[in-house]
């Protein structure tokens, strides 16, 4: 494909993430440094504000039967209760990946068994990479950017949930430091998406020709975009093996709290994403 | 493949997503 071709598709791209992703990079940093008036997020830093914030945390529950959580101590009930919402807000998170992938060219012609392993395999990738711009050293923006939860508390819950969050901030401290805008993130993820080395995929070939396409483009917009930021491009690839490291991790993370927790329920959406994955 | 992943599939084959998440 010639430059004009490849900037169509970034533009493509950076149209479709701004449809589908409703907390961009530009809103996010607006909101963590303070440039949006009275519009400043709830901190939520120990267990009495994280009580006072779940009214903001607009999700769905995933009810615990009455009897168990009667049984637990009101901090525990309230660290699951956290945690479902986490997962509500994860699967209309996946929800708003796939309507993303399905408007990179090509996706939906490959073979619906292939998008649904590109799919398994590249959201939670996605998602962690998606996390980057919402962070800082010191905490998170979550619930659409209404709440700034701490590093601090987070780390202190009680295990395993305080060893979740540690390992994405160390990494999001570092991505951030590449600096890239909204744009650029539309093409680094579909390049995720469209990994042709998932395993179990049947027809790979296709899969790398639409990666090819797209990795071009995002190699062109970064030296568009970033020319003073010598090999961005090799730097943000090797991003890429890091991050299949902290996928394993989380995921080892909840088979370890499914088997811990007498409570923990799955969202079957997860459920279905994790089973078998690594 | 579809099977094991019912909603993933359904998300895929939706255009507007409905999906009951």
């Amino acid at each position: 494909p010639d430059a004009a071709d490849l900037r169509a598709l970034a533009r493509h791209l950076y149209e479709a993430y701004l449809k589908y992703f409703p907390l961009t990079k530009v809103k996010a940093r607006a909101i963590l440094s303070g440039k949006t008036g009275d519009n400043v997020p709830f901190v939520i830093h120990d267990m009495k504000s994280l009580m006072e914030g779940e009214q903001f945390i607009n999700c769905k529950q995933i009810p615990i039967q009455e009897q168990q959580r009667q049984s637990m101590a009101p901090s525990d009930a309230l660290e699951l209760r956290f945690f479902h919402s986490c997962q509500s807000r994860s699967a209309e998170a996946v929800r708003e990946v796939t309507e993303f992938a399905k408007s990179i060219p090509g996706f939906i012609d490959l073979d619906l068994n292939d998008q649904v392993t590109l799919l398994k395999y590249g959201v939670i990738e996605v998602l962690i990479i998606m996390m980057a711009p919402l962070m800082n050293k010191d905490g998170t923006l979550i619930s659409y950017g209404q709440i700034f939860m701490t590093r601090e508390f987070l780390k202190s819950l009680r295990k395993p949930f305080s060893q979740m969050m540690e390992p994405k901030f160390e990494f999001s401290v570092k991505f951030n430091t590449l600096e890239l805008d909204d744009s650029d993130m539309a093409l680094f993820l579909a390049v995720i998406i469209l990994s042709g080395d998932r395993p179990g995929l049947l027809n790979v070939k296709p899969i790398e020709q639409l990666q090819e396409t797209v990795l071009h483009s995002l190699e062109l917009q970064l030296k568009l975009n970033h020319p003073d930021s010598l090999q961005l491009f090799a730097k943000l690839l090797q991003k890429m093996t890091d991050l299949r490291q902290i996928v394993t991790d989380h995921v080892h993370l909840i088979q370890l709290l499914k088997k811990t927790e007498v409570d923990m329920c799955l969202h079957p959406l997860l459920q279905e994403i994790m089973k078998d994955l690594y | 493949l579809k099977e094991k992943h019912k909603i993933l599939h359904q998300l895929l084959q939706n255009s507007t997503s409905p999906v009951d998440l």
